[in-house]
């Protein structure tokens, strides 16, 4: 019997502690925590990896603060294209779902492809409607949307007009 | 970019990674997310990796595959093979950000090379851990 452990990351990059208002900072960590707590609640029952993995991910996806799922960042057309992947490493079976906007979890499109398919990666109309079958539950464009992503993109886009778009993608993925 | 890597009682183990990507993209930009063997990879007899940062990079490094090869071929612990990846081999080709990664023994590594990484861990102890700048 192995001892359990979970780790998770709501991303990395420019993230400067004199911009995170304690409230902020807070926020984060509760966001954190209640992934960790979700993955946890799995493998203190004997649950599986992959299920704890994408349980704590969904937690992740659903918090709006973190660049994924509700409150993914835009792309320079001002629409959202989200891509995720699960692996399970007792069987090393894999799935992956790229470009996508609908899926709630996106995490879990991915887990459909790897779970109602042969494939480990599809994009496109074919990867939504895998998820459609699986169950996946949809949500329309402004679920995911929030002002501050939206905002991140306008000064990017402004930096970029005004030719100042630094080229530290550290400052740009979220 | 948000994931996670677990490592069950059974002693198995699991990797997910989900992202919006980059502000501004490209339409169509994939990075290195959905990409096996660069932002998300797992296998039981090295380990599970989930990476956050800039992807193009982590796709040409095969950033999660490189941290395996180490532990299989040059036998690197996690730890040493996840810290050479992302300090070494990331950070000095323009590929800021970071990941997680256990093996099967449960053991835990969180490198990155950006300012801050917004992580967690937590074992069968039930010991939360969250983080946000070294």
């Amino acid at each position: 019997m192995t001892r359990f452990s979970l780790a998770v990351h709501g991303g990395a990059g420019t993230i400067r502690r004199a911009n995170l208002t304690p409230q902020a900072e807070a926020a984060y960590h509760n966001g954190l925590k209640r992934a960790l707590q979700a993955g946890h609640a799995v493998l203190a029952d004997h649950g599986s990896a992959m299920d704890a993995v994408t349980a704590a991910v969904c937690v992740l996806e659903d918090e709006p603060l973190f660049n994924a799922g509700r409150g993914a960042v835009f792309t320079s057309d001002g629409v959202q294209e989200m891509d995720a992947a699960v692996m399970d490493g007792a069987t090393r079976m894999a799935g992956a779902v790229a470009g996508i906007l609908g899926p709630r979890n996106p995490v879990m499109a991915a887990r459909a492809v790897m779970e109602h398919t042969d494939h480990v990666m599809l994009i496109g109309p074919n990867a939504l409607k895998v998820a459609r079958d699986a169950g996946v539950p949809f949500e329309d464009a402004g679920y995911f949307f929030t002002q501050a992503r939206w905002d991140a993109l306008q000064s990017t886009l402004k930096m970029r007009r005004d030719g100042i778009e630094d080229s530290d993608p550290a400052r740009r993925h979220g | 970019t948000v994931g996670a890597v677990a490592c069950d009682m059974q002693g198995n183990l699991a990797a997910a990674t989900s992202t919006g990507g980059m502000t501004a993209k490209a339409p169509g930009r994939v990075g290195d997310t959905p990409v096996i063997g660069a932002g998300t990879y797992a296998d039981n007899a090295t380990c599970a990796v989930s990476g956050t940062g800039h992807g193009e990079v982590f796709i040409r490094f095969t950033a999660a595959a490189e941290i395996a090869a180490r532990m299989r071929h040059g036998g690197q612990s996690l730890d040493q093979a996840a810290k050479h990846v992302v300090m070494q081999d990331l950070a000095q080709n323009d590929g800021s950000g970071g990941l997680i990664a256990v093996d099967a023994q449960g053991n835990l590594s969180r490198p990155f090379n950006s300012e801050g990484m917004y992580r967690g861990t937590v074992t069968q102890d039930g010991d939360f851990q969250t983080d946000i700048f070294r």
